[in-house]
């Protein structure tokens, strides 16, 4: 049922005018809800799945948050969070290397793998470019976290991730001006 | 004032001391090795008359400049370049104007190089609608053939001011020889292959030997009169024009190596991750 909502929005979406954006506006705003609509219904899916997939707990798995807006550099739930875990499911059948950008509040993090490896992190400033995107408004990350996750086939790995007070060097960046 | 380099372990990226714009790229495995110039330009949209299909406005259907020449950014404008290093992502930071910049980035061990461009709100206050393009200029001799994914299956070859099956007129040769993009477009002459993968589906072409151009951002003030009633006008969330963001990835091999490059990065990026988080407080020990 929760997936039906995103079959029925991209089965309106395919009609042509969708398919090459020559709806009006309003109808593209609609089509925009039914989308997003759809998306949110199967994060709850996924949601579920990882309840069922995840190591036994004494408590009940806490739910997952989705970040739609990464590309603009936003995300409540690595901006509001000095500790959180990041759950990254890899659909192809074969082990892949991803490269991850997380919008967060601190300069300094402390990343570990679920073998419990530390992994290697850099802390990038957000560019005023960026910042100044109006659909940006409220997000408080003045800062990215960039790392590589290594993924099975068709399965997740679980990141566990922390601000840490101590300056590590390796982790900062630095920024010149060419002219 | 020197050019800088910035370089993985497989690919190297040249730019301009003076300009901070993109001067060469390499394959650091294969050799392979090209001078690459990229501009961010901008057609102005053909305003028509909504009566007469003749003198069509450039619109939702119809891409249709009003000139065969795109335009630089205001000359006067200083561009500004900023560069980040780090032991993970060296990234440069360009700036064309106040509303189109980028962010060139070479992950370590990455195999492409990614730009992040960012564009609009474009200004339409002159009373001209604006269509801006990024241009790859290369040097590649191409033959006037280059590749693109458009029917959304298959690699088509296409043939600048050619058509396969009937003989091509055309006053218009901008319009004439765009072509979508769904995932990637590239040209190459008999050794080297550059390709440019897309995040999502776009319009581009091949106007001149070793170019490629790829369209980004439109903001036009006319209907086209070809049924949708309205101008492709959206406003973002302030009420000026939408800003729009999005990635290429530029690739660069042997015509040889490219075909397993492109197929093979074509799957990490539409099939890629899926990225969700809990604000749990547990250890990875008590997690295991």
């Amino acid at each position: 049922l929760n997936i039906q909502v995103l079959k029925e929005a991209m089965g309106v979406a395919q009609h042509h005018d969708a398919v090459s954006g020559t709806e009006k506006q309003a109808v593209a705003y609609d089509y925009a809800m039914r989308l997003s609509r759809g998306n949110y219904e199967c994060q709850k899916v996924v949601n579920d799945a990882y309840k069922k997939l995840f190591p036994k707990q004494k408590e009940v798995p806490p739910n997952q948050m989705f970040c739609n807006l990464l590309n603009i550099s936003m995300c409540q739930a690595t901006e509001n969070n000095k500790q959180f875990t990041m759950t990254v499911y890899n659909p192809l059948g074969r082990a892949v290397s991803h490269w991850v950008r997380l919008p967060v509040i601190g300069k300094s993090y402390v990343i570990t793998d679920p073998n419990g490896k530390s992994v290697p992190s850099q802390v990038l400033p957000i560019s005023n470019v960026t910042k100044n995107i109006p659909e940006r408004k409220g997000s408080l990350a003045e800062n990215e976290l960039v790392f590589q996750v290594a993924l099975p086939p068709l399965g997740f790995s679980t990141f566990f991730i922390k601000m840490s007070q101590q300056s590590i060097k390796k982790q900062r960046s630095v920024v010149g001006q060419i002219d | 004032k020197a050019d800088i380099s910035i370089k993985n372990q497989h690919l190297s990226l040249m730019f301009d001391g003076n300009t901070g714009m993109l001067k060469s790229m390499k394959n650091l495995n294969s050799g392979a090795s090209i001078p690459l110039q990229q501009t961010f330009q901008y057609y102005i949209g053909h305003p028509g008359n909504s009566s007469v299909k003749r003198f069509q406005a450039s619109g939702a259907y119809v891409f249709r400049p009003l000139t065969s020449a795109s335009l630089d950014f205001q000359p006067t404008l200083k561009k500004k370049t900023l560069y980040v290093q780090g032991q993970l992502v060296q990234e440069i930071w360009q700036q064309f104007s106040p509303w189109v910049s980028q962010v060139v980035r070479l992950y370590d061990q990455a195999k492409y190089a990614e730009l992040e461009w960012t564009v609009g709100p474009i200004p339409v206050s002159d009373g001209k609608g604006k269509e801006v393009i990024t241009k790859y200029s290369t040097g590649l001799q191409t033959n006037g053939v280059f590749y693109t994914d458009a029917n959304g299956r298959e690699i088509l070859k296409r043939v600048r001011n050619h058509r396969a099956t009937w003989e091509l007129k055309t006053s218009e040769p901008v319009a004439a020889n765009y072509y979508p993009i769904n995932s990637r477009v590239y040209i190459n002459d008999n050794k080297t292959q550059f390709t440019v993968m897309t995040d999502r589906s776009q319009g581009g072409s091949s106007l001149q030997d070793g170019n490629i151009e790829v369209m980004l951002h439109r903001r036009l003030l006319y209907d086209d009169n070809l049924g949708v009633g309205e101008a492709l006008n959206e406003t973002g969330a302030d009420g000026k024009g939408l800003i729009a963001r999005g990635k290429h990835y530029l690739l660069l091999d042997t015509v040889q190596n490219s075909g397993a490059l492109h197929r093979e990065m074509g799957l990490r990026l539409y099939m890629a991750p899926s990225l969700s988080f809990t604000n749990s407080q547990m250890k990875q020990q008590e997690w295991s």
